[in-house]
């Protein structure tokens, strides 16, 4: 059975997508065979892998969700893409249908040996379900002022859900993203998250770098777009990280 | 009767309360008396201008919304503080209680001249009723790939409303944040949102500007934190246009 690892966090833009991406391109480069799920009815990780988002959500369908999963350019790496219609995600978050996707990410994917879920900038009941089928979340934060203040919250709603019985979370980790090591903002917000989440925050932090956010673009990883780029390389040192936590 | 405005973007991280709240800085300064309204369970825009979020959001309490309305550091300018409790979100969103907001962004807000709404990255109820109250709606974009991805959901909402015989609301405009003239994909970017927006694209860019970044952590507005740096002038030019086009 595949570990299932959701990449979540409420504020916008920290890096969920391009994390959640960049990690599943990673492990399958590494040998692992590895499903990225799009849960964003943005559905920015299968834009950014050049799919297209379909009309009805996987998780929501009745059949095998193997029916669903597509291929990427990069072996080993396949992709559930994500839907854009509302009534989906409500779905998706909801009574009976909430269950089905508990059950299509236990049981329909054994397959796989890493699941990565990429989840909405929101703590509603979508991230929550993706949560609570989940067996680590990894939270990216972003160097800046208001990274500290939306993460007490997060933190309080994975608490709960790691407090269930049913539920199998743990904290992954936390990944410092959109490093900038000439500002002294960044340094500060790094100094915060460090003394008050300690071992928790990986060591690799992710560098801003204008190869990662042109990636998406020819829709691959920035580890393919451009394996030299310090985007690429920290990427890379990410995995190896999130392997040896394992 | 104040215009009301709300900023709202699907897209995480945009910049939709640093636009918010520097605008309702830029109109006070103007000479305006404006009132932000954070609608974000995130809460940045009140912890942006250094005030607590409150228990029960004012726009579901039964008094008068003056009473929840505080003070800020700049003069002209009202903060109606978010709230980060789920319940509240939504309640805010729903039957009855989306009534209620209606109401009082209708009728409570009088005294204003300029009623600003920062929304949280979603097209949910939250911000659909937020629109629907408004007289204008103002989206930021980041020049980044995924930027244009999100948008054509984004306008069909907004599309949705303006046809509603009961709203009043009009495209405001888009105006590009983040803007980094060394990188080609910030002129990419812009080159394809002018073509397809026109006239509705502000000329003002914001440039990406670290001053910008830095002013939350002094509760203020970059106009107000470093008044002559880029991001500072950048906004009220912006300002200026906005005036310009009411
Ligand atoms: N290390 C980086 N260097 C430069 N740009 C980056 C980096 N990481 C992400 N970006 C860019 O920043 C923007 C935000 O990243 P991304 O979309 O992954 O965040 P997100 O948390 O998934 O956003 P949302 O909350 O909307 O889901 C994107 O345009 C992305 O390309
Ligand atoms: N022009 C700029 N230059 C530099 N940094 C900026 C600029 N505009 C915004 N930022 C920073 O980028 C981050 C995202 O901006 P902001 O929080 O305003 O976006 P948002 O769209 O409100 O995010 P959310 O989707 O979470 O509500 C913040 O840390 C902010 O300080
Ligand atoms: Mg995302
Ligand atoms: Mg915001």
């Amino acid at each position: 059975m595949g570990r299932v690892v959701s990449v979540a966090n409420q504020k916008g833009g920290v890096g969920k997508t391009t994390t959640a991406l960049n990690l599943a391109a990673g492990l399958a480069l590494a040998g692992f065979r590895t499903l990225l799920v799009d849960l964003d009815p943005q559905c920015n990780a299968t834009t950014g892998l050049g799919r297209q988002p379909t009309d009805r959500h996987g998780l929501l369908r009745a059949g095998p969700l193997r029916e669903s999963v597509v291929s990427t350019d990069l072996t080993g790496m396949e992709l559930l893409p994500g839907s854009r219609r509302f009534e989906d995600v409500a779905l998706l978050a909801g009574g009976v249908e909430g269950r089905r996707v508990e059950e299509h990410l236990a049981k329909g994917l054994l397959s796989f040996d890493y699941v990565i879920v990429d989840c909405p900038p929101s703590v509603g009941k979508l991230t929550q379900v993706a949560l609570s089928t989940s067996d680590e979340v990894i939270m990216p934060i972003q160097c800046e002022y208001f990274a500290m203040e939306g993460l007490t919250r997060m933190v309080h709603v994975i608490g709960k859900i790691i407090g269930r019985d049913s539920s199998r979370l743990e904290l992954g980790g936390i990944v410092l993203t959109m490093y900038d090591h000439h500002l002294e903002l960044t340094h500060e917000v790094e100094k915060e998250v460090r003394e008050f989440f300690g071992d928790i925050v990986f060591e690799t932090v992710i560098p801003r770098d204008v190869a990662v956010s042109e990636a998406p673009s020819h829709g691959e990883s920035v580890i393919e777009y451009a394996p030299y780029s310090r985007g690429a390389r920290a990427y890379v040192e990410l995995c190896m990280e999130v392997l040896g936590r394992d």
